[in-house]
């Protein structure tokens, strides 16, 4: 059985992975995953040899091998639908942003409250708030991104499990929590700024 | 000494202290912050009495000095200036979010490839990126945030740190090393995508 950690440095590895193979790699080597990954070569060999990632007699690994294999571990990897909510100025970043599509990431509608922002006929359509938990029930819905105000995003939370969506990434300062089979994902850039000034900070004592 | 996990804790605190101080509140309990921060009750209360955060005899603490005392633990807490490379989607985004202030997040200055962006009378100036390395050094930047495309992440990431830059945040989906002095904070949005749509896929299983 897969722990949550290991879950999660294979899911870097195939990450890494796929954008050298992008870069025309056809071969690759613990230590550029480690570089990529952030994570030691001795890891990544001692992941590897334990899901059955095997490597070449002449050293490292075959690029196509490595990614078949993490794709029988992790899963196939299907494209995963997703719903935005709150069309401003970090929704529309996200909306625009074609890489998610390489990593079979598809945003197919979005919602805001504000009449301006509605436009049904756009690539990504904007729909009003109000139709968000029919929307999410009737398309079978799984995965949704909140960029609303702090103040909108529990109300959003509930409409978004009420429409039967599993996943949610939150951005909004706020904290959701996972409950009843819902996984909350928070994402707090004010945290990842914090964190980083303060070991800037004690860096120097240390 | 403080270790990494418990200061990563404790500013959490500070934050969710912060937030209720802003909604009126004048005393908190342990389960509120529990809630707030995702670390369980108990936790809170041990780190707390560690630190020297008292409670008061009727139960909970007093808002105003459990910020004291977490100000004097964490350091006075000082505004930040930041410089941000990369004005595109993400990059103007992040420049409108006037949620940073709050913080004392400060950013002071843009800077940007495109001849288009520049502006150097804009509140927040765009400057070339040319002059970057130049300019750190001659107003003692110490924090800058990088959201420039992967491909120019490594030439912005050395210009900064000739300029003396110590804390970097990277949005750029290229992992860049904190090495000689420099921390470097990788934040990968697409990382937490797949992590969430794992974890949903595999949550049936539990
Ligand atoms: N912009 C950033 O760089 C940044 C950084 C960190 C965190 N955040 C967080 O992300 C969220 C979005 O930030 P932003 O800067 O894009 O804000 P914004 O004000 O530009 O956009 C918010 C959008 O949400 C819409 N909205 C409000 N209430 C709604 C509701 N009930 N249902 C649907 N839509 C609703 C608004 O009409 C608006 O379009 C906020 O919670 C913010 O704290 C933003
Ligand atoms: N937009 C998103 O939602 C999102 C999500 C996740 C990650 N990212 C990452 O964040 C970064 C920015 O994304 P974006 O969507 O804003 O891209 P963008 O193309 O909209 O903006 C990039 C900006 O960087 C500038 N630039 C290019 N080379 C530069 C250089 N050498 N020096 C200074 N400026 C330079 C461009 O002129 C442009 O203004 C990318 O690395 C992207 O992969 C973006």
């Amino acid at each position: 059985i897969t722990t949550d950690d290991k879950v999660t440095r294979l899911l870097r590895y195939r990450s890494a992975v796929r954008r050298m193979k992008a870069m025309g790699l056809s071969r690759v080597y613990s230590d550029n995953i480690a570089d990529a990954t952030g994570v030691s070569a001795l890891q990544v060999r001692k992941d590897f040899c334990e899901e059955g990632v095997r490597g070449v007699r002449r050293g490292g690994y075959l690029v196509d091998s490595v990614l078949a294999r993490l794709e029988e571990v992790l899963g196939k990897d299907t494209t995963c639908v997703f719903v935005l909510v709150g069309v401003g100025s970090l929704g529309t970043a996200l909306l625009k942003y074609d890489a998610f599509a390489h990593y079979g990431i598809k945003i197919v509608a979005a919602f805001d409250v504000d009449p301006a922002k509605l436009d049904a006929r756009a690539p990504i359509p904007v729909l009003p708030v109000k139709d968000l938990t029919n929307y999410c029930r009737t398309h079978h819905i799984r995965y949704a991104i909140i960029t609303v105000p702090e103040g909108a995003a529990i109300e959003v939370y509930e409409a978004l499990v009420a429409g039967g969506v599993k996943g949610i990434l939150n951005f909004a300062p706020v904290r959701l929590r996972s409950a009843g089979g819902v996984i909350v994902n928070n994402v707090n850039l004010v945290y990842e700024i914090e964190q980083l000034v303060y070991f800037v900070k004690h860096a120097r004592s240390k």
